[in-house]
């Protein structure tokens, strides 16, 4: 910590002041000079999802801890090493010899209002917002932690998507397109799109149909439903299941 | 006590030995590592490193550093090498050669690719347990993801979104076959 960061002679409370719209949704910045900010070593924001919006998957250079103000949602970190637990049953091909998954990934969690998730530096996280109402969560970024070996400003790197306004690209933008089929082993125009070089939609984005994927059913459909029936502990009952 | 504790302490580990490696391709080449799970005193000096060989025309997978950052010296042969920091934008587009050395800042996405006559290079890392994360390949971030979302990030087919996700198999090294761009295997 820089000697001249924490003279805090007055303490305000503060509002964001950069606002970053996406198609699906916005991302609001408390200004990162801000003397409080920096005497905490911490960048703040706050991320508003509409209804079936996709936050697209992105990590950050410091541990991350979000606190779910309203709505209801998905999400998914991608932990490196991590199997794809999640995984759609197996279909048969035309032969009935062709026995492939339809889809595998990481696992999902489910996101509601009270909730904090918080995931490591450098770990890929996406939300999706399944509910009825905008998503809400304000997320603390801890650019002073041990984790983060870059300098204290708050970096955002995006697998997809790409915002124009910052401007930010997805790091695939960045590469050659002729590596990077090589990499993925993918035909030349998928590479090119991958890029995602003219895609002006920003990084949270509208899912025209529901997105699929696989998931276990949730308990219960509302949280109102749920607090009907605290157990002895604070849980939920669980009667109706074995 | 000291002599029995401390002073004996493991301070080397030969990173060179083939048969020591960590992962390995006939085809591509090897990687050693070391972190403090292998050479305990790393965990104080919160350092680790990795000794990679790459044959002719080998890739490094793209990958980013999550809780470190890799300084490569080259000590053989030729690496082309491409860096892509948070923006998306490229922070190194080139060759580098036996002698140099190039940063890899935490979190930057890297590609690398040998040379005709293969490469060998250190990587110093600075954290004791340094961890990679791929962004293709069978363990990578793209492979975690549903297909539903790569093809709606990408807005490509889903069965493009497929063969972003399966069509390398490999985890971490693969050998560059040029004659096979533009004819992907689903």
């Amino acid at each position: 910590q820089a000697p001249d960061e924490c003279r805090l002679d007055q303490l305000n409370a503060i509002e964001p002041t950069n606002r970053v719209q996406s198609e699906a949704g916005l991302i609001e910045y408390w200004d990162p000079r801000d003397p409080q900010l920096q005497c905490a070593g911490v960048a703040m924001l706050r991320v508003t999802i509409r209804q079936n919006g996709l936050y697209l998957p992105t990590y950050s250079n410091g541990p991350i801890m979000a606190f779910v103000v309203q709505g209801q949602g998905v999400t998914g970190a991608v932990t490196s090493g991590c199997p794809e637990t999640y995984q759609e049953s197996q279909e048969f091909g035309q032969e009935q010899q062709d026995l492939r998954l339809k889809d595998m990934h990481q696992k999902v969690r489910q996101m509601r209002k009270g909730d904090v998730l918080v995931f490591t530096a450098g770990t890929a996280h996406w939300y999706h917002n399944d509910g009825n109402s905008p998503l809400v969560f304000v997320a603390l970024v801890d650019v002073s932690n041990y984790g983060n070996q870059l300098d204290r400003i708050l970096r955002t790197f995006h697998l997809a998507g790409s915002n124009p306004q910052l401007p930010e690209r997805s790091l695939f933008a960045g590469f050659e397109t002729e590596i990077l089929a090589q990499s993925f082993n993918i035909r030349m125009e998928t590479a090119e799109k991958l890029k995602n070089l003219d895609d002006s939609r920003g990084n949270i984005v509208n899912i025209p149909q529901k997105l699929q994927f696989v998931r276990p059913p949730t308990r219960g459909t509302t949280t109102e439903q749920r607090e009907q029936y605290p157990g002895p502990w604070g849980e939920y009952d669980e009667e109706e299941y074995n | 006590g000291l002599e029995e504790t401390v002073c004996t302490q493991r301070l080397q580990e030969n990173l060179d030995d083939p048969s020591r490696a960590d992962i390995y391709d006939p085809e591509a080449g090897r990687i050693s590592t070391l972190n403090s799970l292998n050479l305990p005193i790393l965990r104080r000096l919160r350092l680790g490193a990795a000794r990679v060989f790459l044959h002719r025309n080998a890739m490094v997978l793209p990958h980013w550093n999550m809780n470190a950052h890799s300084l490569m010296y080259v000590t053989g042969g030729r690496l082309w090498v491409e860096v892509v920091k948070s923006n998306g934008e490229a922070a190194f587009k080139g060759e580098v050669r036996q002698g140099q050395l190039l940063l890899v800042p935490q979190g930057f996405a890297v590609i690398k690719r040998s040379e005709s006559e293969g490469c060998e290079y250190i990587a110093f890392r600075t954290n004791d347990n340094a961890v990679v994360n791929m962004l293709t390949g069978r363990l990578s971030a793209m492979a975690g993801l549903p297909v539903g979302l790569v093809a709606n990030g990408f807005r490509v087919s889903l069965e493009e979104a497929r063969e972003i996700k399966y069509n390398r198999q490999e985890t971490m090294l693969a050998a560059a076959n040029p004659s096979a761009q533009g004819t992907a295997e689903a």
